[in-house]
């Protein structure tokens, strides 16, 4: 598998993911 | 105003959507590409504006953004909505709506419980095109705006801390690169390259199959 271009992080309650997935 | 992607003389399409070019890669766009994305939108919406057509009605797939072959950017209505719909979306909720396709076109593919480490200035710019304020008016989609394009404005120097408009989007989009200045074309640049790359890599696997 080749590396990926950006770093995954664990998704965290106050970040900007969980912000939008409750738009 | 374009209308749907057509083939060119080549019989290749004119344009792609956001989502034939995810599914098309299965991965995310890059960071510079959703600087791009947002920053071309941005520009079609006000420039639609400054023609004094109709607002956009509501954004709400990447199947709507469509990114053209010249590196342009449009926006199509949504699938179901007839050419007399009416239910026009304001300016400011267009750009939550842009805010949150290009986030999900960054966290393509991520499993729900992942999170994408953006660098700070991108993940500022979707925070702020998801926080933003009704301008005066509200949903006339800034046809008080007739001034021609954002690196003109001697305000540009200002930093946007709270979204207001297109125009506000494209000032963080420009503030982004060394020099103002070249934000169309380096934006438009970009989009051209996703459009080209994408159809580079759809034509190969067309001839495989």
């Amino acid at each position: 598998k080749g590396k990926s271009l950006y770093n995954i992080k664990p998704k965290h309650d106050s970040g900007i993911k969980a912000k939008i997935s409750m738009k | 105003e374009r209308g749907p992607a057509a083939a060119g003389g080549s019989g290749q399409p004119e344009a792609l959507s956001l989502e034939e070019i995810l599914r098309l890669y299965n991965q995310p766009i890059n960071e510079e590409q959703a600087w791009a994305v947002c920053y071309q939108c941005c520009g079609a919406l006000r420039a639609r504006a400054r023609r004094r057509q109709p607002p956009a009605a509501g954004l709400q797939a990447p199947a709507q953004l469509r990114i053209w072959r010249d590196g342009a950017v449009s926006l199509e209505p949504a699938a179901g909505s007839g050419k007399l719909e009416h239910s026009y979306s304001s300016e400011t909720e267009i750009i939550e709506s842009l805010g949150i396709i290009i986030y999900k076109a960054l966290d393509y593919g991520l499993k729900e419980n992942e999170e994408r480490e953006l660098s700070p200035p991108l993940e500022r710019l979707i925070d702020h095109m998801t926080n933003t304020v009704e301008a005066d008016g509200g949903k006339d989609e800034g046809y008080e705006a007739l001034d021609e394009g954002v690196e003109e404005d001697d305000e540009d120097e200002k930093e946007v801390e709270v979204i207001h408009s297109y125009k506000d989007v494209m000032k963080l989009c420009a503030a982004h690169l060394p020099t103002r200045s070249e934000a169309p074309n380096h934006y438009q640049a970009v989009c051209r390259a996703l459009f080209a790359e994408t159809m580079e890599l759809y034509t190969f696997l067309a001839k495989i199959k």
